[in-house]
């Protein structure tokens, strides 16, 4: 079990 | 100028509560449809997202768009300032260097007045698509809560499995192990009770047991929680508010 990705990462910048 | 009246005083302190340990520094965005709000915490591993409607409130007015950058460490101590039953309204003219909070009593005719110091927080604002997602649950918070406060003792990452009528949480730590296993049904008397799955693909994921404890806090919001889970996209857990909601999204672990 890895450490989660950085949540931005699922997101787009606005 | 933005004058927001809650009716009682406890809504907006609970709200806060929900957030103001994951998260510090927030801006609050108000505009003339209600007030948003949105922050990752420092691990950037969970992001929140608050929304609160124009029915949420007694009385709302915001005549510009307005920003209020706000410590939340700061905001909760003048929180407890007022009574719950207080009506509180937040009061910011249209460049403000702080925003006032004027909680009144209208029983005993008192009024308290604060003013918070607002701060130049430069934070990204995300875009949050409607993310596809492989199940939908909707159950209890209060068992929610629970589940989650009694499986972090035994681990540090809580693996949530949803297969087509079962939900089962899972925590396996160094001093043992624990699991929850839940069944959707309905309860007619009391609905709020019942647990609702809604099941597209089975889903297996692991998250950290210190996001879900923060996450938990919402429960004071309300009485159900939203969890919609997907292999591919962070686990959305979001309380309704009467008009708007607080929404938490949490990336999963994952192995290769």
């Amino acid at each position: 079990i890895f450490p989660q990705k950085p949540i931005p990462t699922y997101f787009t910048q606005k | 100028m933005l004058e927001a009246k809650f009716q009682e005083a406890s809504l907006f302190k609970r709200i806060i509560d929900g957030f103001k340990d994951c998260v510090q520094l927030v801006n609050f965005q108000c505009k003339e449809d209600g007030i948003i709000a949105q922050a990752v915490d420092d691990s950037r591993v969970l992001l929140v997202s608050l929304e609160i409607g124009v029915e949420a409130f007694q009385d709302y007015r915001c005549d510009h768009p307005v920003t209020l950058g706000m410590d939340l460490s700061s905001l909760s101590k003048i929180l407890r300032c007022g009574n719950n039953t207080d009506t509180l309204t937040l009061i910011a003219d249209d460049t403000p260097d702080a925003i006032i909070l004027l909680f009144e009593d209208t029983k005993k005719d008192r009024i308290s007045e604060y003013s918070l110091k607002l701060m130049d927080i430069d934070a990204d604002f995300l875009k949050i698509e409607d993310l596809q997602y492989d199940t939908t649950l909707m159950m209890p918070s209060a068992e929610f809560s629970k589940t989650v406060r009694d499986l972090s003792q035994l681990s540090d990452s809580l693996n949530i499995l949803v297969t087509k009528e079962t939900i089962k949480f899972v925590a396996t730590g160094d001093v043992g192990s624990g699991s929850v296993i839940l069944k959707p049904f309905i309860n007619m008397e009391n609905p709020d009770e019942s647990i609702k799955l809604d099941m597209d693909q089975p889903v297996d994921l692991t998250f950290g047991s210190k996001y879900l404890q923060d996450i938990v806090k919402g429960s004071a919001l309300s009485n159900k929680i939203g969890i919609r889970l997907s292999s591919e996209a962070p686990a959305l857990f979001q309380f309704d508010l009467s008009s708007g909601f607080l929404q938490f999204f949490l990336a999963p672990k994952f192995d290769d």
